[in-house]
């Protein structure tokens, strides 16, 4: 099963 | 104190019905520049980023920066009171817990206002960076629209590749499989009527359908639709709302165990 990701994951909190 | 209007209400309710299924609430951050929203679903999944330029507005003032914390769901139901004609106008003083929003009739015979308590909202900014993408595609919105609508009835995610065959989207569940490919067409005269697909590399990412179909939602604000694909990123589904500025969908992509 392909799992969802987050957003955070991938851009950095600004 | 902030002052912003629009001849062109119907843009703003449309915005607002765009968006509020996807974020229950974020902040309008104004500036002399325009209006600014990022906001992320609850689970964090996707994230909106809208962008107005202050040129955009028939009349823009903004004396210092505020960030107004909008329950969409509330701002919806104000806006539903205005008509597809009218004109709107936003208000606020510096530091206010109100947004007053006031609508005019296309023939200055009606005017109404209606204030929004304003919330204090936390605000948590992504950094976004600018960056190349492997694929751009531009195709009308309806046919983006069109095309997660179907295969939201067939099952829960896409695999969206794009190659230099086209862009091809396919999706499987429990009733049997689909696929559905547009190619690279700019035969039609009107630009808002063809698919340009800008491939650098080919890209195959798989997506949760339920959250491309709600992007659709902003259909009604352009006849054209960008997604903007690179491998292990989140696609970007941006509608450009005429000279207004921009709206842009955030979806991080499903990954495989």
């Amino acid at each position: 099963m392909a799992q969802q990701g987050t957003l955070t994951a991938y851009f950095p909190r600004a | 104190m902030f002052e912003a209007r629009i001849t062109q209400g119907a843009v703003l309710k449309k915005l607002v019905e765009a968006l509020k299924e996807l974020v229950t609430e974020g902040n309008f951050d104004v500036s002399s520049t325009g209006l600014q929203l990022q906001a992320m679903d609850s689970s964090h999944v996707c994230l909106v980023s809208l962008a107005l330029r202050e040129d955009g507005f028939e009349h823009f003032r903004c004396d210092r920066n505020m960030a107004m914390g909008i329950h969409f769901q509330n701002l919806s139901k104000i806006l539903k009171c205005a008509g597809n004609e009218d004109t709107i106008t936003l208000k606020a003083e510096d530091n206010a817990d109100q947004l007053t929003l006031m609508f005019e009739s296309s023939n200055q015979d009606r005017i109404s206002d209606f204030d929004l308590k304003l919330m204090s909202i936390e605000s948590e900014h992504l950094g976004i960076p600018d960056q190349e993408y492997s694929a751009e595609i531009k195709m009308p919105s309806s046919e983006y629209q069109r095309i997660v609508r179907d295969l939201t009835s067939i099952g829960d995610t896409v695999l969206i590749s794009a190659t230099k065959e086209g862009i091809k989207f396919s999706t499987s569940g429990d009733v049997g499989t689909a696929n559905v490919t547009l190619r690279h067409n700019t035969t039609p005269e009107k630009p808002e009527e063809q698919t340009i697909i800008d491939l650098k590399e080919p890209v195959a990412l798989t997506f949760a359908l339920r959250y491309l179909n709600n992007f659709a939602k902003a259909t009604p604000l352009a006849p054209v639709v960008k997604l903007s694909l690179t491998k292990d990123l989140p696609i970007v589904v941006e509608y450009q709302i005429g000279e207004l500025g921009a709206v842009k969908f955030y979806l991080a992509p499903k990954i495989d165990d």
